[in-house]
């Protein structure tokens, strides 16, 4: 389990959305 | 709104990434606040940009500069660099 901080969570939203943008270009 | 609900392989992959900086970067917590505050700021512009707030004259951050940034934060760490490189759109 993962002990992440509201700072935290928004650096996994970031890099997720970020990945999500990257997939889409592949597309 | 465009708001995508959320991709389960690309959050994943992101949670893992997270932690592993956090856990990488133990001993040295502003290495990490840093790559936390580029992230964020470039959140922050891409938000922005999308809502049409621009300042004229301001330039937001891009993509290769974002990945110049965290690279010169993790210059010793070869493996996560080039992992944040799988996360960018077009680095």
């Amino acid at each position: 389990s993962y002990d992440f901080t509201p700072a935290d969570s928004s650096a996994v939203f970031t890099l997720s959305s970020m990945a999500m943008q990257k997939r889409d270009q592949e597309l | 709104g465009q708001q995508q609900a959320g991709q389960p392989v690309e959050f994943n992959h992101a949670i893992n990434y997270v932690n592993k900086i956090k856990n990488r970067f133990q001993g040295q917590p502003e290495i990490y606040k840093a790559f936390l505050e580029i992230l964020h700021t470039y959140q922050k512009e891409q938000r922005n940009l999308k809502e049409g707030l621009v300042t004229p004259g301001y330039k937001p951050l891009t993509e290769s500069e974002v990945y110049s940034q965290v690279a010169k934060l993790f210059q010793n760490q070869e493996d996560l660099l080039s992992e944040f490189g799988q996360f960018l759109p077009d680095a």
